[in-house]
């Protein structure tokens, strides 16, 4: 694991976050869904440290926004359409995360079925863990790891990840540990067809 | 995994022209290397071109030390030429957010709690 350089992390008086839903009309999948999958990402970094997470109301501030948006949006950081770079997210305190409307975004066991497809959760875990202040990791497996498989899904934190996030935030005493995976079948993996790997 | 040795699967990839690319190193002279140096650019490998003298498609000493620091982020061997495992690692879809930041490399545990720079 590693963090951006300067170490930037949210301060000790905020660890109860807020989250919104800001700009969702470039997506097809609805607003429902999208709480569900974004709720489900924030608490696998809730589970193993001291942070919480809560998606604000409706036009209420929140700590962290997250939207889809196509090609140059603003910050300097243009998408550039299907695959490529899928997102990208900023370090604390900053707590913006936009998402590529171009990829074809799919949300749990649609992940493996069509070719193309990222697995939204997967991507939100990632990025989620930059809002947090992780860097990129090198450790390959671990959820930041920079390239991500079409096709794939990968949620869970790995050791990796878990040292490097209570590293800065401290651990959740309800913790139950990083899950076993098996090296022959693993849930995390379910690749159809990866581009990365023609 | 996509099984090695069939075509391209037909659904666009920004980056998949890196992989016309397997095989260069440092001397030679290539389409398309300039794309690429602005590739490693935007992930902080390179720094950014001036508008005055944008990247060439020369594979020069830089770009060879920059694909070495990549070679060395992923896991791989660090040659600092264009090897196939590498092109397949950069043709991979990705964050956005870059691995080197103004010069130290964030997924280098040793360097990156050390310097401050942009927090993208």
């Amino acid at each position: 694991y590693t963090y951006f350089p300067g170490g930037p992390m949210w301060p000790p008086f905020r660890r109860d976050l807020t989250y919104a839903l800001t700009a969702t009309s470039a997506t097809s999948i609805d607003r429902a869904t999208l709480s569900a999958v974004f709720a489900r990402a924030f608490a696998r970094w809730s589970d193993a440290t001291t942070l919480r997470f809560a998606e604000a109301a409706p036009g209420a501030d929140a700590d962290i926004t997250i939207g889809f948006y196509a090609g140059d949006h603003g910050d300097g950081e243009g998408f550039d359409g299907p695959l490529g770079t899928l997102a990208h997210a900023f370090s604390p305190t900053d707590g913006r995360f936009h998402l590529d409307a171009a990829e074809a975004w799919t949300v749990g066991d649609s992940a493996s079925s069509s070719s193309g497809a990222v697995d939204l959760e997967s991507v939100a875990v990632h990025e989620i863990g930059h809002l947090l202040g992780l860097g990129h990791s090198s450790v390959q497996g671990s959820i930041m790891y920079p390239t991500i498989r079409t096709g794939t899904r990968k949620v869970e934190l790995e050791t990796d990840d878990v040292q490097g996030i209570q590293s800065l935030y401290g651990t959740n005493p309800d913790f139950k540990g990083v899950a076993p995976t098996s090296p022959s079948t693993s849930s995390r993996e379910t690749d159809s067809s990866a581009a990365a790997d023609s | 995994h996509f099984p090695a040795g069939l075509p391209e699967p037909p659904f666009p990839n920004p980056w998949s022209a890196f992989q016309n690319l397997s095989g260069c190193h440092m001397g030679d002279e290539r389409d398309g290397l300039a794309r690429l140096k602005g590739y490693l650019s935007h992930f902080g490998y390179l720094p950014s071109a001036p508008s005055s003298s944008p990247f060439t498609d020369a594979f020069d000493a830089d770009l060879e030390a920059a694909i070495a620091t990549y070679q060395r982020n992923f896991g791989l061997e660090a040659t600092g030429a264009l090897d196939p495992s590498t092109v397949t690692q950069m043709v991979a879809p990705r964050c956005g957010v870059a691995d080197v930041i103004n010069g130290t490399s964030t997924m280098d545990r040793n360097s990156s709690s050390s310097a401050h720079g942009r927090h993208l």
